[in-house]
């Protein structure tokens, strides 16, 4: 099964 | 002071409705530009970006930057204090401790007023980077919902690929698989029938179905809907507003 990743992986926080 | 007046509250309520699941307590932030909102799900796994641009309002007015602490649960209680036909207006001081909701009807011989009381949210704000999409599907956003829908009972994910013949979307469980393959088609008499692909390479993406299907409540406020794909990135699924947008983000599963 593929593994859910979260927007902050590609999401830069400021 | 922000004061923005919405001629049907319709419009208003969908969008609190879209959202209100996927987001809990978040800020409005009110601008000259207009009213905007940019959250994550508590499982950092979606985001929501909402803009509802000052001519969408038929009266604006915001002098001084606001940011709303809002319980999107609390406001929907009070939308349903009002009807989908009613005139909206959103009123709050510069350091007001409450939203003022005002509804009026189109006879104008009922006026209704509520008060929702604001929260200090600290919320941060992501930046999204500018992404070079690969492929960008523009679809009736009923079909998009319909297909949703069906497989969100034969599968958690929804693999999506796109080439330049078509959109087909994938699911596979524990009782089988399913797919449906969209071509592109055209219908002068009926833009919004239309599915539209633009396409600079192949593109696949593996997506959950809970969180496709939670941004397909957003179906009501438009009839198209527009995915957009790169590899190994969040999908942005987007509602287009008559004066604004809904977007969706979307991180994909990634095989391990």
């Amino acid at each position: 099964q593929p593994s859910q990743q979260t927007l902050t992986r590609f999401f830069a926080r400021p | 002071m922000l004061e923005g007046k919405l001629e049907q509250a319709s419009l208003f309520k969908k969008v609190v409705e879209a959202v209100r699941e996927l987001v809990q307590d978040c800020n409005f932030d009110c601008t000259e530009n207009g009213l905007a909102l940019q959250a994550m799900d508590t499982s950092h796994v979606s985001l929501v970006s909402l803009l509802l641009t000052a001519d969408g309002f038929s009266e604006y007015r915001c002098d001084r930057n606001l940011a709303l602490g809002i319980n999107l649960v609390s406001l929907t209680k009070i939308l349903r204090c009002g009807n989908n036909e009613d005139i909206l207006t959103l009123e709050a001081g510069d350091s007001a401790d409450s939203l003022v909701v005002r509804f009026e009807n189109t006879q104008q011989d009922r006026m209704s007023e509520y008060a929702l009381k604001l929260m200090d949210i600290d919320q941060e704000h992501l930046g999204i980077p500018e992404t070079e999409y690969a492929a960008s599907i523009t679809m009736p956003s009923t079909e998009f919902q319909r297909i949703c829908r069906d497989m969100q009972s034969i599968s958690e994910s929804i693999t999506i690929d796109c080439t330049k013949g078509g959109v087909k979307f994938t699911c596979e469980g524990d009782i089988g698989s399913g797919s449906v393959t969209l071509k592109p088609n055209s219908s002068a008499d009926k833009p919004e029938l239309c599915t539209k692909i633009d396409l600079s390479e192949p593109v696949s993406l593996t997506l959950s179905t809970k969180y496709l299907l939670n941004f397909c409540k957003a179906t009501g406020l438009s009839q198209q809907v527009t995915l957009k794909l790169a590899d190994e990135n969040p999908i942005l699924v987007e509602y287009p507003l008559s004066a604004g947008h809904l977007r969706f983000y979307l991180a994909p599963k990634l095989d391990e």
